[in-house]
C-alpha cells in the first residue's frame, strides 16, 4: 500500500494588508477543516477523486474563499461558478463553467465526469444536467456575501471613473 | 479559487479546482479552472491545481504542462512547477501558484505572490496550513 497524501490550496494573490488576525485564523481553520475531511476519505480507502472531491466542497462552503458561497460577482451582479476534475490514471475528466445554481460545482463536475460521454460542460445546460442527476441547486443569493458585493461595487465605481480603462488589463486583479 | 490534489492507497492521483472567477468579469469570461490541462490537470505521474491569472494559464496549458515535465522529461515536482509558474508565467506578464503532487509523493507549493492559501496533510495525519512564502 502507497502512503495517501492531500494537498490543498485556497487560493493566491493573498496580501498581508488585506489580512487582520481574524481572517487569518478563519482561513487556517478551514483549510485544516478541508485537510480533515478529505485526508478521512483516503484513511478509509476511498480514493483520490473522493478525498479531493471532499476536500473543495469544504472550501465551496466556506465564504472566506472564491469558490461556491463566497464567490465573486461579475459585472451585471451575479455569481458565475467554474469548477474540474480529472482522474490520473484513465485521464477522465470533467468539468463545469458559468453555472449560478450548482451549490457545490466540483460534485456537478464529476457527475459530468463519470455520467455523462462528454468533458464540459457549460451554462443552462450544465444545470440542467445537474438537476437530472439530482446535483443540489440552491437559488442564488445563496453565494451572496455582503465583503464580495462591496469589492464588486468598489470596481464598479473604478470603471466608472475611468480608472481601469485607462490603465488596462494589466492592473486588474485576475486571480481565477 | 480552490483546489486539491491527492494521492490514495493505490498511488492513484486525482486533481480539482473549484472558482468564482474574477471580480466585476464581462462578456462570459471563462478563465483556466474549469479547463482540463490549463487550471486542472492529472495523470499517472502528476496531479495539479493552479490558481492565477487565469488567461496566462490558459495560453502556456499550465497544468499539463508541469505534468509533461515531470513525466516526459523526468524533472520532479519543485522542478517542474517552478518552470512554469515561477518563470514562464511571469515571463508574459502573468502570475499566481499551484499545488503540484508527484506520484512518487513529492508536493510542491510554487506560487510569485505575496501569499498563497495552501495546506497538506499525510503519514502524520496532522494539517499542515501556511499562508505567505516564509511559512
Amino acid at each position: 500500500q502507497v502512503q495517501p497524501l492531500l494537498v490543498i490550496h485556497g487560493g493566491a494573490g493573498v496580501e498581508r494588508a488585506e489580512m487582520t488576525p481574524e481572517r487569518e485564523a478563519r482561513a487556517r481553520d478551514a483549510l485544516a477543516l478541508a485537510l480533515r475531511r478529505g485526508y478521512a476519505r483516503l484513511q478509509a480507502g476511498d480514493s483520490a477523486l473522493d478525498a479531493v472531491s471532499a476536500a473543495i466542497v469544504v472550501l465551496e462552503d466556506d465564504p472566506l474563499f472564491n469558490a461556491g458561497r463566497g464567490a465573486v460577482f461579475t459585472h451585471d451582479g451575479r455569481n458565475e461558478l467554474d469548477a474540474s476534475i480529472m482522474d490520473g490514471p484513465s485521464l477522465a475528466a470533467g468539468a463545469v463553467a458559468n453555472v449560478h445554481r450548482v451549490k457545490n460545482p466540483v460534485l456537478l463536475a464529476r457527475a459530468v465526469m463519470e455520467k455523462s460521454p462528454h468533458v464540459l460542460l457549460f451554462g443552462d445546460g450544465a444545470e440542467q444536467f445537474a438537476a437530472e442527476q439530482g446535483i443540489a441547486l440552491v437559488d442564488p443569493s445563496y453565494f451572496r456575501t455582503e465583503e464580495r458585493w462591496q469589492q464588486l461595487q468598489k470596481a464598479l465605481k473604478e470603471d466608472a471613473a475611468g480608472k481601469r480603462a485607462a490603465t488596462g488589463m494589466a492592473t486588474l486583479r485576475h486571480f481565477g | 479559487t480552490v483546489g486539491a490534489v491527492a494521492r490514495d492507497s493505490q498511488g492513484r492521483l486525482a486533481a480539482a479546482t473549484s472558482t468564482g472567477g474574477m471580480t466585476d468579469k464581462r462578456w462570459g469570461r471563462v478563465g483556466d479552472s474549469p479547463i482540463i490541462g490549463a487550471g486542472t490537470y492529472a495523470n499517472a505521474d502528476c496531479a495539479v491545481s493552479g490558481t492565477g491569472w487565469g488567461e496566462y494559464y490558459l495560453r502556456v496549458a499550465a497544468a499539463r504542462d508541469i505534468c509533461l515535465r515531470m513525466s516526459l522529461l523526468g524533472e520532479s515536482a519543485a522542478i517542474a512547477g517552478q518552470a512554469v509558474i515561477e518563470d514562464e508565467i511571469p515571463s508574459l506578464g502573468g502570475d499566481g501558484g499551484a499545488i503540484v503532487l508527484g506520484a512518487d509523493g513529492e508536493v510542491a507549493m510554487p506560487f510569485n505572490t505575496e501569499g498563497m492559501y495552501r495546506g497538506w496533510i499525510g503519514s502524520d495525519g496532522v494539517p499542515h496550513v501556511a499562508i505567505y512564502a516564509q511559512d
